[in-house]
């Protein structure tokens, strides 16, 4: 069995200016989601190392440098899943967070359900020894500039961050 | 978005999948992220996925179950991704990307927007992209 790790930070239209930011992020998730892989780590802990690099990279849209919803804030998914035994956890619009995805897998490992949201999944994070960062620590001058943008009246968010047909 | 997909040496699958959504989204907004079979899917019998893109379009096909239910059904991880994407242009006119793995270790990462930022680490070997063909 040749173990194997495969990263994306998303699609649609990449910068010019942003795009080598992108693909050195995704090259170095890989190599580190990968070198757990080589030293005998499970599939789980892989791809959990490997999105909390590319969370914590302000170069991509999750953890730190988030799109911000429209009143300006941030709100927050993750998922994760283990092919194993069909586990999975879940947050959504969680805030304050800095690392959704492990946030996700406490809700598998430690609760009976697969998705907690919003304050409920706060107040878990909070009894499980997660720390809250202020919500400016997640908001990167490129999220604010990109969320003034379209709150002019004729905007296409959806257009404006996934680009059209490739 | 950001996600994974990896197979360990004992032939186990897992994904991980995290977003900050949609631009200007409604407050409350939940795309297809925290959601089993759209924003990921992990079975060791067939392989796992990790999607990005529109999220709405994305639950709408349930893209990421649909997927190993092509390779269920005998195609590559590539050929499976592929024609989930053309289902889900089809249908909704849904633009996204894809990384999956199947559980021998055979691995795609495939969009149909205009770029995504991929790498793949197999064999000691880095594979990486932005736009098509890369």
């Amino acid at each position: 069995m040749l173990p194997v790790l495969v990263v994306h930070g998303g699609a649609g239209n990449v910068p010019r200016q942003r795009a080598e930011l992108s693909c050195a992020g995704v090259r170095e998730a890989a190599r580190a989601g990968y070198a757990l892989l080589q030293s005998g780590r499970s599939a789980m802990d892989a791809v959990v190392e490997a999105v909390t690099l590319l969370e914590n990279n302000p170069a991509f849209n999750a953890g730190c440098g988030s799109v911000l919803n429209e009143h300006g804030g941030v709100e927050m998914d993750a998922l994760v899943m283990d092919g194993r035994t069909l586990a999975s956890g879940a947050v959504s619009a969680v805030r304050r967070i800095a690392n959704p995805v492990q946030l996700a897998r406490l809700v598998m490992e430690k609760t009976q359900h697969l998705c907690l949201t919003a304050e409920g999944a706060s107040k878990f994070a909070r009894a499980v020894g997660v720390p809250e960062v202020p919500e400016e620590t997640l908001i990167t001058d490129y999220a604010r500039k990109r969320w003034q943008r379209n709150l002019q009246p004729g905007s296409n968010p959806v257009e404006c961050q996934m680009g059209k047909m490739g | 978005t950001v996600g994974a997909v990896a197979v360990d040496s004992e032939g186990n699958v897992a994904c991980a999948t995290s977003t900050g959504g949609m631009l200007n989204k409604m407050e409350g907004r939940v795309g297809d992220t925290p959601c089993v079979g759209c924003g990921g899917y992990a079975d060791n019998l067939l392989g796992a996925v990790s999607p990005t893109g529109h999220g709405e379009a994305i639950m709408k096909v349930t893209l990421s179950r649909l997927i190993l239910f092509y390779m269920e059904q005998g195609k590559t991880a590539a050929d499976a991704s592929d024609q989930a994407l053309a289902y889900m242009w089809e249908r909704v006119q849904g633009l996204a990307g894809v990384v999956v793995v199947d559980p021998r270790g055979g691995w795609a990462a495939r969009f149909n927007s205009l770029q995504m930022a991929w790498a793949a680490a197999q064999n000691g070997q880095l594979h990486y992209g932005l736009g098509k063909g890369e």
